[in-house]
């Protein structure tokens, strides 16, 4: 049986530009 | 008067004092200053001139300036607020206050909203969001066909269209995040937490002896 579909925005969700983390790691 | 030395620091354009921007956001003074640190690495690691374009901040997101990111650049847009294509210090911090763990939850589901409403329209369109979802897949190994990716999007807006009108409004990404609060999850950044710690360097540049004196 096929799994249910993800919700569309869990999916986009997962992008990394959405991930603003990433302006953290700008050490130094 | 040993200790009233002024200090003849130069800030750049769009600069603002960080006491207006902690009476504004979900920020103290010295997160104020540490941001302020970090600010001037991101803005500087390109073009040395006190704003951050839009390579500068895909190059701090991604460690690759060329990597082209619908995401980023809806981010970068709204950060931008007087839309003339650069991130001043001021609207830096007023966007990143939406993403500190106490801002209100309110304010994240508007940002939310916003970032997603591609063409500003005041919806979220189908068209939309499959736009979304293909950006996303362009950017994952994950591959679906795009009889899948229709069904995801019937899925959805059964869910969260429900005046049926083919678009999302903000009532109905309201009700719909309140359902799933995992789509909020990027909203909040723990890092804003701690950033005196994270970026402790600001304590040398602290003006806020200065503003008590």
């Amino acid at each position: 049986s096929k799994p249910a579909p993800m919700n569309a925005f869990e999916l986009i969700s997962l992008s990394r530009g959405l991930n603003l983390s990433g302006l953290f790691e700008t050490r130094g | 008067m040993g200790c009233f030395h002024s200090k003849q620091v130069k800030f750049p354009q769009g600069y603002e004092d960080p006491n207006v921007l902690a009476g504004e956001t979900s920020f103290s003074v010295s997160e104020v200053e540490a941001l302020y640190e970090l600010f001037k690495k991101i803005s500087s690691s390109v073009i040395n001139d006190g704003l951050i374009h839009k390579v500068e901040f895909q190059l701090a997101l991604f460690k690759n300036s060329k990597k082209e990111n619908l995401f980023a650049d809806r981010v970068f847009d709204l950060f931008d607020k007087k839309q003339n294509g650069v991130i001043e210090f001021g609207e830096f911090v007023r966007s990143l206050s939406v993403f500190h763990p106490s801002a209100p939850f309110n304010d994240k589901i508007e940002f939310a909203f916003k970032l997603y409403d591609l063409r500003k329209t005041g919806f979220i369109e189908r068209e939309e969001v499959k736009e979304m979802v293909v950006a996303l897949l362009s950017e994952s190994d994950m591959k679906l066909s795009d009889e899948v990716i229709e069904t995801i999007l019937d899925k959805t807006f059964r869910e969260a269209d429900t005046k049926q009108d083919g678009k999302i409004d903000k009532d109905e990404w309201k009700d719909l995040v309140e359902r799933h609060p995992s789509l909020m999850k990027n909203m909040t950044l723990p890092y804003l937490k701690d950033i005196t710690t994270t970026f402790p360097s600001f304590v040398f540049h602290s003006e806020v002896e200065d503003a008590n004196a």
